[in-house]
């Protein structure tokens, strides 16, 4: 159900 | 010189129980204002965000900001030896290649120390951005933990959905479905502990891992009260504020549609 996005599509690398 | 000394050890001890399912190795990043931890899990769906402040412990000395990279499986098992009431000192040299833990026992008759060895550990380091989240769910940590728990039994997706009768979390498998609500009951004589408090400024729903919200709900042991925030197709933020502390925060990637 639905497809897991990864979190580092989300933030910024610093 | 970096030193740390926490009268409530076992506070470090549940930190690191928290973080040990979903990180293997990460970078304390100490400081004079105190130590934070940012890493993701494996498989890059999360990631965690620890904040330990200097003010939170007894004693704190950091001389010069660096990360002391360490091996958490190995850390839990040098925890293992610290007891419920010891008193744990944390110690490591500017340029060592080692961290050192003291714990003492309240009564000072029986003290313990390890050294670890430090790993370089190249790790990224991303910039939170603030999120004004569209719904916000303050709820009893240890009831979070309980629903996490009963509906993985179901399957392994979770939808959340926020919305005028409070949230719902609902699973569907082989077997069947389920659906579990928590209302807002802040109006009503609820005793601390179990309040539940929903903050919406629109209905958001969205699709989460449940073995990832069952690794975070680890974190119950640190504080009575989680924060859950929520936006569409953004992260879902799993947040324990430890008072007088820190905080542990856990961003969940959802699982979208195609």
């Amino acid at each position: 159900k639905g497809n897991q996005v990864r979190i580092e599509n989300f933030f910024a690398a610093k | 010189m970096f030193e740390a000394r926490l009268t409530k050890g076992e506070l470090i001890k549940k930190v690191i129980e928290a973080l040990k399912d979903l990180v293997t190795e990460a970078n304390f990043d100490i400081s004079a204002t105190g130590i934070q931890l940012q890493a993701m899990d494996s498989s890059h769906v999360s990631l965690c965000a620890l904040q330990m402040k200097a003010e939170g412990f007894d004693h704190f000395r950091c001389d010069r900001s660096m990360p002391l990279g360490i091996n958490l499986s190995s850390m839990s098992k040098v925890l293992k030896c610290c007891n419920k009431d010891d008193i744990v000192t944390l110690k490591a040299e500017d340029d060592g290649d080692s961290i050192n833990f003291m714990f003492e026992s309240k009564d000072q008759d029986k003290i313990s120390d390890f050294e670890l060895k430090l790993m370089d550990i190249d790790s990224e380091h991303f910039g939170i951005p603030d999120t004004d989240y569209k719904a916000t769910v303050t709820m009893s940590a240890s009831e979070f933990t309980r629903i996490c728990n009963d509906l993985s039994i179901l399957g392994e997706t979770v939808a959340i959905s926020v919305g005028k009768d409070g949230v719902r979390f609902s699973v569907s498998g082989e077997m069947g479905t389920g659906n579990m609500t928590v209302r807002d009951n802040t109006s009503s004589d609820t005793k601390e502990a179990d309040r539940v408090e929903i903050d919406m400024e629109e209905p958001v729903n969205l699709n989460f891992a449940l073995r990832y919200l069952k690794s975070f709900a680890k974190a119950a042991p640190l504080t009575d009260r989680v924060s859950l925030c929520l936006s569409r197709d953004v992260p879902l933020l799993v947040k324990y504020e430890i008072p007088e502390f820190g905080s542990l925060s856990y961003y969940l990637a959802p699982k979208i549609d195609d």
